[in-house]
């Protein structure tokens, strides 16, 4: 463990406890993707399989079971309890354009052609798209909650420490893997449009609306 | 390449 993945973990649950509070405390999740949340469910539900094959230690089990928990209230109260509050007409990403296609790329590169494997890569892939029918659907409202940008802003800044994380964990542990690195790059990249509007909207008291 | 790869990163 080093500092930047310290605070990008700490970063990435901030993010699911944030959007997870403002649903529940709003009662409501508008301007809120639901596809985009259960892409993060199936990112972690492929991802953390292994919680059934390995133990690596308490932090890294019990961070796993409190995202794939968060994940899944998420959805639950996206689709069912506050559905009635779910702008189904903003949120209209074709997903299966991204799924189809990660999962092709998955099967083909890969680090060993084995279920779980595979699964994980798949995860990573899907990870680096999957906040696009979020990003989508404020270009289509025009204008995002606060509270979203600030969850966005956690969301993007964890992929975005990992890269320090990889680099860091390259010269002290000789470890790399292309693989996430190459997903967090294309990751990270997909926030810039955002963060610069964070940044010189958000950060100055202003509402985030496009076109700036 | 059976190799069992053992991810540490969540």
């Amino acid at each position: 463990m080093n500092i930047f993945r310290g605070i990008a973990d700490f970063s990435h649950l901030a993010a699911i406890i944030i959007l997870l509070h403002k649903i529940w405390k709003s009662r409501s999740c508008a301007g809120i993707s639901g596809k985009s949340q259960i892409l993060f469910a199936i990112v972690f539900t492929t991802r953390y399989l292994d919680l059934l094959t390995s133990f690596i230690s308490l932090y890294n089990t019990s961070m796993k079971v409190i995202y794939i928990s968060c994940s899944y209230a998420t959805v639950y109260l996206i689709y069912m309890k506050f559905r009635a509050t779910y702008d189904g007409n903003h949120d209209s990403f074709r997903v299966e354009f991204l799924v189809v296609p990660v999962g092709g790329l998955a099967v083909l590169i890969n680090h060993d052609f084995a279920l779980l494997e595979i699964l994980w890569t798949f995860s990573i892939y899907l990870e680096s798209v999957a906040i696009l029918p979020q990003l989508f659907m404020i270009s289509k409202t025009g204008e995002a909650e606060t509270i979203t940008t600030h969850y966005l802003f956690c969301l993007g800044l964890y992929r975005a420490l990992y890269l320090f994380n990889w680099i860091w964990r390259f010269y002290f542990e000789g470890f790399f893997d292309m693989i996430a690195i190459v997903a967090g790059l294309v990751q990270t990249v997909l926030y810039c449009d955002f963060f610069y509007l964070y940044v010189t909207k958000v950060l100055k008291g202003k509402k985030l609306s496009l076109p700036a | 390449k059976a190799k069992l790869l053992l991810h540490d990163e969540l």
